[in-house]
């Protein structure tokens, strides 16, 4: 699975 | 260890079909496709987060079955006024994650 590239792993925020 | 799981069986039977309709992908379900779900609770913003943090107990940013069963269950409770635990009580983790 690929992290999301946000950094962040809550959609929430 | 031998702590009932806080999610009923027939709470677990309902959300598991809730994960199915999702397509989840290898077991998994991203934050896009539960995001909608928990959007439609009508709570707040920061209390979905919160419950998301709660129940993505590995922070992979996917929630397997049993963490989707935790969210939903977690977003119930709050529906009911319920407040959301600040820490992971023992009985929230779900048998097969202790």
């Amino acid at each position: 699975q690929v992290p999301p590239p946000s950094g962040s792993t809550n959609p929430f925020l | 260890t031998n702590i009932p799981w806080d999610v009923t069986l027939s709470e677990k039977s309902k959300y598991d079909k809730v994960f199915d309709s999702l397509q989840p992908v290898n077991n998994m379900l991203s934050g896009d496709k539960v995001k909608p779900v928990l959007m439609n609770s009508q709570l707040p913003v920061d209390i979905l987060g919160r419950i998301w943090d709660m129940s993505d107990i590995d922070k992979d940013g996917y929630l397997d079955r049993d963490e989707f069963a935790v969210a939903m269950h977690l977003v119930y409770q709050a529906r009911e006024g319920q407040d959301i635990p600040s820490i992971m009580r023992p009985g929230l983790v779900p048998p097969s994650k202790r």
